[in-house]
């Protein structure tokens, strides 16, 4: 899945994602990508926030939407996203997973579950201070 | 980074990451960033988990899933299970403006998608056949059935319900599937 946050100049917030879902799923299979609040997010009060991974699983949890909610109580971004793979780890440790997170004065984070095999979740940025979109990584928790 | 405007996406999809700071850049919305950053993945068939060509399910089919939010308005655009339509989040964008409903699905959304002026297509690919045939030829496998009978980690099925599944032959079949880290969303 391409999961994007994009916080304009004025701190306006828009989300999206898309994506061809998972391999040989069961015709009809729909993952988290379309759902508001489980592949994305945004809330131009509070910030923005978008998921990649294992949708079955993800989407139980309404991740993006969550992330959200725990900028709005002042969480920095990248322990908003934090959090919330740590509360889908209690339940699926295994999952395949990777939160992106924003908010309204542009700071930005990101987390994932660390699996074997997959243990770094790199992602785009764009900011002023880039002097073109880079690519970040993150070690998963 | 503290500074405005900020755009942050998943995996290493460079295209739309440019794509979507060039809309910002040359004025476009936020909306508009998300829509063109995101429909570039579509073009590039980002990784072959994103756009035509891609995933295709147990008939071999690609369907498309994607959504748009406008965070100001809290609209909501997003289709699921979209056949026959590459640009799935231009679609999404057309829910938000030309219907007050959030979510279309299937084969009707493709309707609604080629009302709205999308070129309707097949989304299959040489590649995303083979990749079919392949997993056709290793007996189905990985899949997404659990409980059923004929046993989903060895055959193709069809399947069905069992009369009876002990929970020891439940716990024995849940243990056996194997994880695929490239079947993701």
């Amino acid at each position: 899945t391409i999961g994007m946050v994009v916080i304009g100049g004025s701190g306006a917030v828009a989300s999206g994602t898309s994506t061809n879902g998972a391999t040989h799923k069961i015709p009809g299979r729909v993952g988290d990508s379309p759902i508001a609040g489980a592949g994305s997010y945004a809330d131009s009060t509070a910030g923005g926030a978008a998921a990649t991974g294992d949708g079955d699983i993800m989407m139980r949890f309404l991740p993006s939407y969550q992330a959200v909610e725990y900028m709005r109580m002042g969480a920095d971004p990248a322990v908003a996203c934090q959090k919330v793979i740590s509360r889908i780890q209690k339940y699926v440790p295994k999952f395949f997973g990777a939160v992106i997170c924003a908010n309204t004065t542009g700071s930005y984070g990101a987390a994932c579950n660390k699996i074997p095999g997959f243990t770094q979740f790199h992602f785009m940025v764009s900011s002023p201070f880039l002097s073109q979109p880079t690519e970040q990584v993150v070690d998963c928790i | 980074a503290t500074a405005l405007p900020v755009v942050i996406s998943t995996w290493a999809f460079r295209g739309a990451a440019e794509t979507a700071w060039r809309v910002l850049q040359l004025g476009g919305s936020e909306l508009d960033a998300v829509e063109k950053g995101c429909g570039q993945c579509e073009i590039d068939q980002c990784d072959g988990s994103v756009g035509y060509g891609g995933s295709p399910d147990e008939s071999g089919e690609t369907t498309l899933d994607a959504m748009i939010m406008d965070g100001n308005t809290m609209e909501v655009g997003a289709v699921a299970d979209l056949r026959h339509v590459k640009n799935a989040i231009g679609v999404a964008r057309k829910v938000i403006e030309y219907t007050k409903h959030t979510l279309l699905v299937g084969e009707s959304a493709s309707l609604f998608a080629v009302r709205m002026g999308f070129p309707y297509e097949d989304l299959t690919t040489q590649k995303s056949l083979s990749m079919y045939l392949k997993w056709l030829n290793q007996s189905c496998q990985p899949n997404y059935w659990k409980n059923v009978v004929p046993d989903s980690s060895k055959s193709c099925g069809p399947y069905k319900r069992p009369e009876k599944v002990t929970p020891e032959e439940e716990q024995l079949i849940s243990q056996r599937s194997v994880q695929n880290l490239q079947s993701h969303d």
